[in-house]
C-alpha cells in the first residue's frame, strides 16, 4: 500500500 | 484523477457557485449560515497551505485557489456586502464546539506530528462537521429555499462521490488514506436526513420544509 507523503487531493 | 473525483470536485464547485450566485443576484444571504462559511473557508486555509510547499497539478492548484478565494468571497458577502439580510438571530450554532475537540483530535490522531500535516487533518476533521451551523439554521427556521436546497444536495454529493473515489483507489491503486476516508464517511452521513427530504420534496417542486 502506497503511503502517499503529499496530498494530491482536494 | 477517476471519474468519481472529477464529478465530486464538479458537484464542490457547483455547490459553491449556486450559492455565491444566489447571494449576488439577490443581494441577500437570507437562510445561509456565514458560521459555516466561516469554516469553509478555515478549512480550504488550513489544508491547502502546500500551494506554496508542494506542486502537484495545474488542476490541483488551479481548483485549491478557486475554493480559498470563492470561499473568502462568500464570507465578504454575507458579513460586509448583504450584512443587512444576515440570519444572525438564527445562526447561533457555537462553532467553538466543532472548532477545538476537531483541533485537539487533529493534534491527537495524525499521520505524522508536523505543523502541516496537523492542520491538514484539523481541516479534514473540521470540514466533515462544518456544514452543522447551517443544519442548524435549517432545523430552527423549519425551511429552507429551494436554491438553498440545491446548493446543500451539491455540497453533500461532493464528499458521497469521494468516498466511491476512495473505494475506486483503494482497489485500483491500492491507495488510501484512513483520516481523510473515516472524516468523509462522517460527514456524507451528516447529508443522510436532507438527502432524504431534497429527494422526497424538493425534486417534486415542493419547498424544504421539516415536518413541525
Amino acid at each position: 500500500v502506497e503511503i502517499a507523503d503529499t496530498h494530491d487531493e482536494l | 484523477m477517476n471519474i468519481f473525483r472529477l464529478l465530486g470536485d464538479l458537484s464542490h464547485i457547483l455547490a459553491i457557485i449556486i450559492l455565491l450566485l444566489k447571494i449576488w443576484k439577490t443581494r441577500s444571504c437570507a437562510g445561509i449560515s456565514g458560521k459555516s462559511q466561516i469554516l469553509f473557508a478555515t478549512v480550504y486555509t488550513m489544508r491547502y497551505l502546500d500551494l506554496v510547499t508542494t506542486y502537484i497539478s495545474a488542476y490541483n492548484t488551479f481548483m485549491k485557489v478557486i475554493f480559498i478565494a470563492t470561499s473568502y468571497a462568500t464570507v465578504f458577502l454575507i458579513y460586509v456586502k448583504c450584512k443587512a439580510t444576515y440570519d444572525h438571530n438564527h445562526d447561533t450554532f457555537r462553532i467553538e464546539f466543532l472548532i477545538l475537540p476537531t483541533l485537539v483530535l487533529a493534534l491527537l490522531i495524525n499521520h505524522e506530528f508536523t505543523i502541516m500535516e496537523v492542520l491538514w487533518t484539523f481541516s479534514i476533521y473540521l470540514e466533515s462537521v462544518a456544514i452543522l451551523p447551517q443544519l442548524f439554521l435549517v432545523s430552527k427556521t423549519g425551511e429552507a429555499e429551494s436554491i438553498t436546497s440545491h446548493y446543500l444536495f451539491a455540497l453533500g454529493s461532493y464528499r458521497g462521490l469521494y468516498l466511491l473515489n476512495w473505494l475506486y483507489r483503494f482497489y485500483a491503486e491500492d491507495h488510501y488514506d484512513l483520516i481523510a476516508i473515516i472524516a468523509g464517511l462522517v460527514q456524507t452521513v451528516l447529508y443522510c436526513d436532507f438527502f432524504y427530504l431534497y429527494i422526497t420534496k424538493v425534486l417534486k417542486g415542493k419547498k424544504l420544509q421539516l415536518p413541525a
